[in-house]
C-alpha cells in the first residue's frame, strides 16, 4: 500500500495550482524514498519536475514502487473541496485503480474522502543532465511574478541579461519597449527580500513570457525563486517546498534561426 | 527573429 500524509495539506494545493495550466496529465512516482513527478507541456517546451521528500510527509509508507497517473484537472477540482488548514492523505491500495484523496480538519472532528480513478499515461521522461550554470539568479517570488506580468504588457518574449551589476529583463513589442533592472541587494532585512547574482559568466538569453508566466503561479509555494542561466540551455526556474523539496519548471530559450 | 527550441534539442530520452 502506498500512503501519504501531508500536515500542511496546502501545499499539495499550491502545487497542483502551480501546474495544472501547464500539463493535463502527470504520472506521480511514489517510491520509499518519496513522491516525484515528470512532465512536458504538450508542446515540449517546457518541463514539470517535482520531488517531495518522503520525510516531508508524517507518516509516509511506500511498500513497493507505485505509479499514479493523475488528471490534474480532476485532482485540482477535489482539492477545492479542502480547506486550507486541512491535513491531506493520499493512498492507494496495492491492486486498486484508483487515488483516494483524505482530508482531515485540524481537530479530526470532519473528514472527506475522494476516490479518484487512476488513468494510463503515456509519458515521455526526459534525462535531465547536471548542470553548472553560468548564472544563479536568486529572488522574491513576488518580484519575479510581477516583473513577468509587466514585461507581457509590451510583447510575448523577454531577454533576461545577467551581468556582475544584477539582472535585466527587457521586452520589445509593437506598443513599444520597457526594462526591468535589479541590481544585487546590498543590505535587506530578510534574506526572503534579497536579490542575489552568483555569477560565473555574463549571459543573456530569450524566453517565452507565456510560460514564465505559467511558472510564476508557484509563487505562493515560496517566499524566494531561482533562475538558473547558461548559453543556449534552458532556463531553470525552482521553488523550494519547504525542507521537504522542490518544484523546478525547464524553459527552452528562444534561438537564432 | 528568434524561434522557439523545444526540450528534446537539449535533453534526451531516458
Amino acid at each position: 500500500m502506498f500512503e501519504a500524509r501531508l500536515p500542511q495539506g496546502q501545499i499539495l494545493k499550491k502545487l497542483i495550482e502551480a501546474v495544472r495550466e501547464l500539463v493535463t496529465d502527470a504520472n506521480f512516482e511514489c517510491k520509499p524514498s518519496g513522491l516525484s513527478l515528470q512532465a512536458m507541456d504538450s508542446s515540449h517546451v517546457s518541463l514539470v519536475s517535482l520531488l517531495m521528500r518522503a520525510d516531508g510527509f508524517d507518516p509516509y509508507q511506500c511498500d513497493r514502487n507505485r505509479t499514479l497517473g493523475i488528471n490534474l484537472r480532476t485532482l485540482a477540482s477535489v482539492l477545492k473541496c479542502s480547506s486550507n488548514d486541512d491535513i491531506i492523505t493520499i493512498r492507494a491500495e496495492d491492486d486498486g485503480d484508483s487515488a483516494i484523496l483524505i482530508f482531515e480538519s485540524p481537530s479530526s472532528d470532519r473528514l472527506s474522502e475522494f476516490d479518484l480513478k487512476l488513468v494510463d499515461i503515456d509519458n515521455e521522461q526526459l534525462v535531465i543532465p547536471d548542470t553548472q550554470y553560468d548564472a544563479v539568479v536568486r529572488m522574491p517570488s513576488a518580484e519575479f511574478q510581477r516583473i513577468v506580468r509587466d514585461m507581457q504588457i509590451l510583447g510575448d518574449s523577454v531577454t533576461i541579461a545577467c551581468s556582475k551589476d544584477g539582472v535585466k529583463f527587457s521586452a520589445n513589442g509593437e506598443i513599444g519597449s520597457g526594462s526591468v533592472r535589479l541590481k544585487q541587494s546590498s543590505a535587506v532585512d530578510s534574506e526572503d527580500d534579497a536579490v542575489t547574482v552568483d555569477l560565473q559568466q555574463a549571459v543573456s538569453l530569450t524566453f517565452a513570457l507565456r510560460y514564465l508566466s505559467l511558472f510564476s503561479k508557484a509563487a505562493p509555494l515560496s517566499p524566494t525563486v531561482t533562475l538558473s542561466f547558461s548559453k543556449d540551455v534552458p532556463l531553470l526556474v525552482e521553488f523550494r517546498i519547504a525542507d521537504m523539496g522542490h518544484l523546478r519548471f525547464y524553459l527552452a530559450p528562444k534561438i537564432d534561426e | 527573429a528568434k524561434k522557439q527550441a523545444t526540450l528534446g534539442a537539449f535533453f534526451k530520452p531516458k
